[in-house]
């Protein structure tokens, strides 16, 4: 559960 | 993937529009570790489609697993996908969101 927040969020690419 | 996934369904989405029209975000080492869809465009192929919806998890694309894979990694498939002219559709296998 820690090393869940610490991951960044992720950009969003539109395809 | 040898473990089982529940409500994981495979959508055809054929390639009867310019753009592919989805947008996702996610991938590994990220919060999201799997692609999720964050939008269906109005006219895109997907759109047309009717059964890709905001919030499934992309779990594969052409059989191709998507875990393991950077969000860029994972763009890329999905727009090679839809760029090759070897297939007139696209095989997504998806999972609704829980």
């Amino acid at each position: 559960r820690e090393k869940r927040l610490t991951l960044p969020p992720s950009e969003i690419t539109l395809l | 993937s040898p473990i089982p996934v529940p409500c994981a369904v495979l959508v055809r989405v054929m390639k009867n529009a310019s753009t592919l029209g989805i947008a996702i975000e996610g991938g590994a080492n990220t919060q999201q570790p799997l692609p999720r869809i964050v939008t269906i465009q109005k006219g895109g192929s997907a759109h047309t489609c009717g059964r890709l919806k905001v919030g499934q998890v992309i779990l594969e694309v052409n059989g191709v697993s998507l875990r393991g894979r950077e969000h860029k990694e994972a763009a890329r498939i999905i727009a090679e996908a839809f760029k090759t002219k070897e297939k007139d559709h696209i095989d997504f296998l998806v999972v609704e969101p829980s």
